[in-house]
C-alpha cells in the first residue's frame, strides 16, 4: 500500500 | 483602483474552469506585476498557482495591491455568463469588499455586467523553492488527458517512469495492468505536437490519477503540457494560459507505507 503525503511537507509556509 | 481587460475573456473562463473542481475558493492577489493565485486543495495534498502577467492583459491598472478572495463556484457561475468571444474586465475600487465581472460582445452591442461578493479568506501562502528537476516531460496536453484518463480504469495510482528511452505511465488494480509508452518524438510538423524529453537522470514516482484527472481540466487552456519531476519531490505539471501567463499543479508523490 502507498499513501498520500500533504503538499505540506514539501513547502514551508512563506 | 484595480481594472483589467482581456479581450481574449474565453482564457479566463478556461482558468476558472481549470481550477473549479480542485478548490471551493482562493485568493487573487493583484498586484502592478499582475494577478497571482496560489491555493491547496481542500485535503492539502496538491497546490495549484496561476500567474497572470499585467501585460497580456489589453488594459490593466492596480494602483494599490489588493486581495481579493473569491468563492470559486460563484465566480464560476458568473463568468459562464461571458460568452466564449466575450471581452472581459474585472474591476474593483480600493479596499472594496465586491468585484464587478464586465462582458463585452466583439461589436459592443451588448454589455452585461455582474458585481460579486469578496470574502475574507486567511490561507497560508506556501514558499516553491526554485528546483532543477530531473526530468522535464513535454507533450501535446490532450495526450496526458487521454492517459490519465484511460489509466484511471486500472487503478488509483499512476505510475510515471522517465528514462532516456522515453516516458512510460503504468497502472495496475483488479483488473489487470495498463502500460502507455511515449517516445520522444523524432520530427513533428507542428510544435505542439511533439514529445520532448529533458533527462539529468532517469525518475519514477506515483501519482494519483485523481488528481492527474482534476489538472487535465486545463488541457483547453494550452496545447502542451510539461510535467517535471525530481525523486521524492512534487511533481509540477504546467500549462500555459495563452500568452499572459501560467498555471501549475503542485503534486506530492505517493510514498510506501
Amino acid at each position: 500500500m502507498s499513501k498520500q503525503p500533504s503538499i505540506f511537507k514539501f513547502f514551508s509556509k512563506s | 483602483m484595480f481594472e483589467a481587460r482581456l479581450v481574449q475573456g474565453s482564457l479566463l473562463k478556461k482558468v476558472l474552469d481549470a481550477i473549479k473542481e480542485l478548490l471551493n475558493e482562493a485568493s487573487w492577489d493583484c498586484a502592478d506585476s499582475g494577478i497571482q493565485l496560489q491555493a491547496m486543495d481542500n485535503s492539502h495534498v496538491s497546490l495549484v498557482s496561476v500567474n497572470l502577467r499585467a501585460e497580456g492583459f489589453d488594459k490593466y491598472r492596480c494602483d494599490r495591491n489588493l486581495i481579493m478572495g473569491m468563492d470559486l463556484t460563484s465566480m464560476s457561475k458568473i463568468l459562464k455568463c461571458a460568452a466564449n468571444d466575450d471581452i472581459i474586465t474585472m474591476k474593483a475600487q480600493d479596499n472594496a469588499d465586491t468585484v464587478t465581472f464586465i462582458f463585452e460582445s466583439p461589436s459592443q452591442e451588448k454589455v452585461s455586467d455582474y458585481e460579486m461578493k469578496l470574502m475574507n479568506l486567511d490561507q497560508d501562502h506556501l514558499g516553491i523553492p526554485e528546483t532543477d528537476y530531473a526530468c522535464v516531460i513535454k507533450l501535446p496536453s490532450g495526450e496526458f488527458a487521454r492517459i490519465c484518463r484511460d489509466l484511471s480504469n486500472f487503478g488509483e495510482s499512476i505510475v510515471i517512469a522517465c528514462s532516456k528511452e522515453g516516458v512510460k505511465f503504468s497502472a495496475a488494480g483488479d483488473i489487470g495492468t495498463g502500460n502507455i509508452k511515449l517516445a520522444q518524438t523524432s520530427s513533428v510538423d507542428k510544435e505542439e505536437e511533439a514529445v520532448i524529453i529533458e533527462m539529468q537522470e532517469p525518475v519514477t514516482l506515483t501519482f494519483a490519477c485523481r488528481y492527474l484527472n482534476m489538472f487535465t481540466k486545463a488541457t483547453p487552456l494550452s496545447p502542451q503540457v510539461s510535467l517535471s519531476m525530481s525523486p521524492d519531490v512534487p511533481l509540477v505539471v504546467e500549462y500555459s494560459i495563452g500568452d499572459i501567463g501560467q498555471i501549475q499543479y503542485f503534486l506530492a508523490p505517493k510514498i510506501d507505507d
